[in-house]
């Protein structure tokens, strides 16, 4: 029923990092609490995206999609060993 | 790796090699399922100090602590919050929650890429010799992101943007996931930050084949290596009653079977389980397989879990034979019971045998390590093939390298088949797949980057691939052991890497950040997606043409649409854009192109280069003119061109 969470990429155009804020991460952070209060980031990433890992509900993953700034909020991917 | 250093050309003229100072200024990041420090292979002996780009730890853990690194063993780090978060708790009776590698796999890729040179190396006696890892005094810096579960795309994400922060210069991922857009992949992604940095990025295709479009890994900014064979084979006879012989291949070292023939039983006659010629878990029936010689067939469960099954069954040897799938592949393995595998064709007549004698026997003989084997190498038919499904412009494989039967390190923590039942402790496995393909071109491209540390990952991508080689000594073409047949650079990519060559291509394709930005607005992607992969607010330049045929990559993909742009006498011609630079001496270099088909006409403008300094670019263009074929109709072909003394030459796909 949408409730069950799971874990999503969420990248982030720091370019649109409105001026209120000092750091990228915590625009981050704002950004994650304003869909999910209990939502923690489980990685933040600075040099392979911009953007962080969290555990979310599939709703809270839709509004989140819709936030400004958000570029694409990816469900986790599995790979295996070749 | 024992041999494949000297299949590759590296043991032969140490003069050919860029000096050890450089080659130990590179640092190889391996991401895979961790590393065994107390391996011989990273005695760091004769390296001198840690390179003081270096920026990496060794992270504390389970069973690992800071002093298990050393000069060689530079940094080791574990990413686990992903994993923990999908499938709960590491449970630390079963994995270290630390840089440990308790599967092996992680320790085999990493000494593959870059172990210190170990003498007196064997698998209980097979493949002998002195293993060393392809860029043998480099630097090595394990991130573990794969367990017991899998690995999971956040963690791999942290461990790229760790590797990129610890200033790396070569990564290898021998994993993947499935076949996503490039900017719903993580690897691929993450693959785009290290190129930005310069990092050199190879990665496995896969072992999806010998089906087409199977690949993994195929963003054109990371070298995809398929696998082939060596000239090394480990056989054992299969020895009927009825005095007929079939070759096979095993690891098998025990006690061996007594010297006479032994009742032999086909597994499917042997169990009451619908699939009990599989050979599964607990689905024989001891008294119908005591004392016998089991055949199972292959498929379903682990080849060595087969054997296990017979053994704990009261059998006393295996004979594991291929199915139509897998065909005439042999993969060699270290089973717990005398035990060998055959082809389908052998296993087939076998069947025939045991199936018409009333009362059947055989025996195994295990005859070691033979090497020399010709032809060699073969593309594994485990190996993925093209098409590339995400882009079919770009073709993929860009490259195969050694990746059957590779001897190289192993954890101390299981034995050499991976089940709980072998309490074998070995320092060396031998295992196949693409991912041990992968870190050997992850070696071979630290050894060209040492050799030219101002090259891009590109060129030395670009250098592997047209200095790679598709034919035999004796002008053979490359065969497929899937089909018997010569392979194609669907199977093969540019071909088999030939790193003495690639430390003097000529000339080189080049690509900057940039070009692939053009290629990501040829794909039509939007300016999200965009910044999604580069990081950057950037958006296409709309008076520009972008194309994905200008990407300048060493060979060439050509999509003929049947029916579409024909003229009216019924032929297509398509335009492509390349350019080459110059990073070897002067020289005059003359194109030859050639089509398998008479049904494509190549035509390369100029076909004469002159370049008189290092560096310089000159730009060609070349028009492929295909007839009408029906669809799915592929055929294939190769420009190069050489001053005399270089070969650089690009495979070319014809697809209608």
């Amino acid at each position: 029923h949408g409730l069950e969470k799971t874990t999503y990429i969420v990248h982030m155009a720091k370019s649109q990092m409105p001026p209120s804020f000092h750091h990228h991460t915590h625009w981050y952070d704002s950004s994650l609490k304003s869909v999910s209060e209990s939502a923690q980031m489980m990685y933040t990433y600075e040099k392979a995206i911009h953007g962080f890992s969290t555990r979310l509900t599939e709703t809270e993953a839709r509004l989140l999609t819709a936030r400004p700034g958000i570029l694409a909020v990816l469900p986790e991917m599995r790979y295996q060993l070749h | 790796t024992t041999r494949t250093p000297l299949f590759l050309g590296l043991d032969t003229d140490p003069d050919l090699f860029p000096q050890s100072d450089s080659v130990s200024e590179v640092i190889i990041g391996v991401l895979d399922t961790g590393v065994w420090p107390e391996s011989k292979s990273f005695d760091d002996t004769g390296l001198g100090p840690v390179p003081s780009t270096w920026k990496g730890m060794c992270e504390e853990g389970t069973n690992f602590n800071a002093s298990s690194c050393n000069r060689k063993l530079i940094g080791a780090r574990y990413f686990a919050k992903g994993y923990e978060a999908m499938l709960g708790p590491i449970d630390e009776t079963k994995e270290s929650k630390s840089p440990r590698d308790d599967d092996g796999h992680g320790t085999h890729t990493s000494t593959t890429t870059a172990g210190s040179p170990v003498q007196g190396a064997s698998l209980l006696g097979y493949a002998p010799g002195t293993a060393r890892g392809m860029a043998a005094r480099a630097r090595v810096a394990a991130y573990k992101v794969c367990w017991i579960g899998g690995c999971f795309s956040s963690d791999i994400l942290a461990a790229l943007e760790q590797a990129i922060s610890d200033n790396v210069n070569v990564l290898s991922m021998s994993l993947g996931g499935g076949m996503a857009d490039y900017h719903r992949d993580s690897v691929s992604i993450g693959a785009f930050a290290a190129m930005e940095k310069g990092i050199f990025v190879s990665c496995s295709a896969g072992n999806a084949g010998p089906n087409s479009y199977t690949l993994s890994n195929v963003a054109p900014w990371i070298t995809t290596v398929g696998a082939g064979t060596i000239d090394r084979d480990f056989p054992a006879y299969v020895q009927l009653g009825n005095g007929k012989n079939f070759s096979g291949v095993s690891l098998f070292k025990g006690d061996m079977l007594p010297e006479k023939q032994l009742s032999f039983v086909y597994a499917g006659n042997a169990s009451t389980a619908s699939n009990g010629n599989l050979c599964m878990m607990d689905s024989l029936d001891p008294a119908k397989v005591a004392g016998k010689i089991v055949l199972c067939d292959r498929g379903m469960n682990a080849r060595v879990q087969k054997g296990q099954v017979v053994k704990q069954a009261g059998g006393v040897g295996m004979v594991l034979a291929n199915t139509a799938t897998n065909g005439e592949e042999l993969v060699a393995d270290a089973h717990l019971l005398p035990a060998t595998a055959v082809g389908e064709k052998s296993g087939d007549l076998i069947k025939s045998y045991l199936f018409s004698d009333p009362n059947p026997t055989v025996t195994i003989l295990f005859a070691g390590t033979k090497v020399g084997i010709q032809p060699s190498p073969v593309v594994a038919a485990f190996s993925s093939r093209g098409p590339n499904s995400i882009t079919p412009e770009i073709l993929k494989p860009d490259i195969i390298a050694p990746g059957v039967n590779i001897l190289a390190g192993w954890t101390g923590a299981v034995g050499p088949t991976g089940l709980a039942v072998d309490k074998r402790h070995v320092g060396f496995n031998i295992i196949s797949g693409t991912s041990m393909s992968c870190p050997h071109v992850s070696g071979l491209g630290a050894l060209v980057k040492a050799a030219h540390p101002g090259w891009s990952p590109a060129a030395i991508r670009s250098a592997l691939m047209t200095t790679a080689y598709t034919q035999y000594k004796n002008g053979q073409k490359l065969e497929d052991v899937a089909t018997g047949k010569p392979s194609t650079p669907f199977d093969h990519g540019a071909g088999h890497v030939d790193p003495v060559a690639a430390l003097d291509p000529g000339l080189v394709y080049d690509l900057s950040v940039e070009d692939y930005v053009d290629f990501l607005c040829a794909l039509k992607y939007t300016s999200s997606q965009i910044t999604t992969l580069t990081k950057k607010n950037l958006t296409c330049d709309a008076s520009k043409t972008h194309r994905v045929a200008d990407l300048n990559y060493p060979s060439f993909a050509i999509s003929f649409e049947t029916g579409q742009g024909s003229s009216p006498g019924g032929s297509t011609a398509v335009k492509y854009r390349r350019t080459l630079t110059n990073v070897g001496s002067p020289g005059t270099y003359k194109a030859i192109s050639s089509s398998d088909s008479d049904a494509v006409k190549i035509s390369v403008v100029p076909d004469v280069l002159q370049f008189v300094e290092a560096n310089e670019k000159k730009t060609y263009t070349v028009t492929f003119t295909g007839v009408s074929r029906p669809s799915g109709t592929n055929s294939f072909g190769r420009i190069q061109w050489s001053d005399g003394k270089h070969v650089v030459g690009s495979p070319i796909t014809f697809s209608w």
